[in-house]
């Protein structure tokens, strides 16, 4: 059982691996992993060792391999569609953005950080809203949230993104359920009910935001 | 010198302490602290221990000084004023958000797991667009970012949430630099070059998602 604190990390072992990978460095060791994530060299290779015996003491991992398995371990070899609730303020920035992370924005570089695996897609979203339902928003078809069950087996949606008014948070993740969403990355500042199969991470802006107050007086 | 990783945990001690607090708990323990926040009990302590000796083996934290403490480390005992530069989707979002999670919604009660300290405040928000400087959104004033310096000093902004679009980030941030800003909070998916002085945290959305993309296979 992986400690989901190691499952957050993973994503940024992916990304550093991937800029390495496309700079085509074959080798990539442990302490430009921890260089580049920020976490301790120590830390990356006692997280990768929980997923097998594949660095060389001294020498560090083979890049391609290690991109593909970080890959694997994340389920993100294969296409995994995400659905958005909520076409509001939020879910609206995430759309823009999902579309600026992938295609970059004209005179702008991509920004290796900021990289997002193109298997992993946000491919229709859901509203109440007479005006938003019916249209596309940043290429991605906008459905009543009453299609949820339909759209979701339909489209093999996998993961749902919520970004609704708390008041309406509970009832839209007890269709995400019943829909047999396994993964829900909420925004609404509620706590949500679910079984204990289906993950949900809340997701929190404002958390950062008091992190960053510790530099106003360090 | 305090690890990055540790001040990002602070901020969760912080909110279960003030949980336990708030309900009248005396004192509170590691193992408590670690359910609550999701880290180990080791971690906890080990993470407590860089900033003092407060614990009594065996027992624990005693909770109202353990949560002045923790306000104090991060800055929080006193008023943070927060600016916020980019009033688009995200922008609003946040102010919303802002709002939302200080007073609560109608029907619907606030989640410990979201409470904010009243102390950091997102006190104005600056833009180019003439349709949205000089109106107030969500009880915050819109200014025109010609006037970020001279509105940092007025106001006191000691950090800055940067929610413009990529092409415009390194030159807001540029002006922030200038104005004092000691730490922002970007969310455009550029690398920011600041002096050493400032920190920067850049916000990614989509991280957690990547995440939660093992739980579909796991
Ligand atoms: N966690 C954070 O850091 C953070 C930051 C910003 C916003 N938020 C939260 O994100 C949520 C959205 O914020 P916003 O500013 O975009 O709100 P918003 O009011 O602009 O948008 C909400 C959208 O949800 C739609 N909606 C309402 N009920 C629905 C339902 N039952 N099914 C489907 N769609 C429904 C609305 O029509 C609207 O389009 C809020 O809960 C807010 O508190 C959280
Ligand atoms: N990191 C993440 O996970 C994440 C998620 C969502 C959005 N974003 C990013 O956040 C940013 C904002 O997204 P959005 O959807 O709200 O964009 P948006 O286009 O809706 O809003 C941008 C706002 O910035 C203003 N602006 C432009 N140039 C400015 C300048 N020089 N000074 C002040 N204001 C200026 C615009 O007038 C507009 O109001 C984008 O860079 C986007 O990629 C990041």
């Amino acid at each position: 059982k992986i400690p989901d604190v190691v499952v957050r990390r993973l994503p940024l072992y992916l990304r550093a691996v991937e800029d390495f990978y496309r700079k085509d460095q074959a080798i990539v060791s442990s302490s430009q992993l921890g260089e580049w994530t920020g976490f301790t060299p120590a830390q990356v290779r006692k997280d990768l060792a929980l997923f097998g015996e594949f660095g060389k003491q001294g020498i560090g991992y083979d890049a391609r391999f290690l991109h593909n398995k970080l890959r694997e371990i994340l389920g993100l070899t294969r296409d995994v569609s995400v659905g958005l609730v909520g076409l509001g303020n939020l879910g609206r920035a995430l759309l823009h953005h999902n579309v600026r992370a992938r295609m970059g924005t004209p005179g702008v570089e991509g920004d290796p950080k900021h990289w997002v695996p193109e298997t992993l897609r946000i491919v229709a979203a859901f509203d109440v809203d007479p005006e938003k339902v019916g249209v596309t928003y940043a290429q991605v078809p906008v459905y009543h949230v009453d299609q949820l069950l339909g759209k979701s087996a339909e489209l093999g949606l996998e993961i749902m993104v919520l970004a609704v008014p708390p008041d309406s948070a509970e009832a839209v993740a007890y269709e995400c359920v019943k829909a047999g969403i396994k993964a829900i990355l909420n925004f609404a500042p509620v706590n949500l009910v679910v079984p204990d199969d289906v993950k949900v991470y809340s997701a929190d802006l404002t958390l950062e935001l008091q992190s960053l107050a510790f530099y106003t007086t360090h």
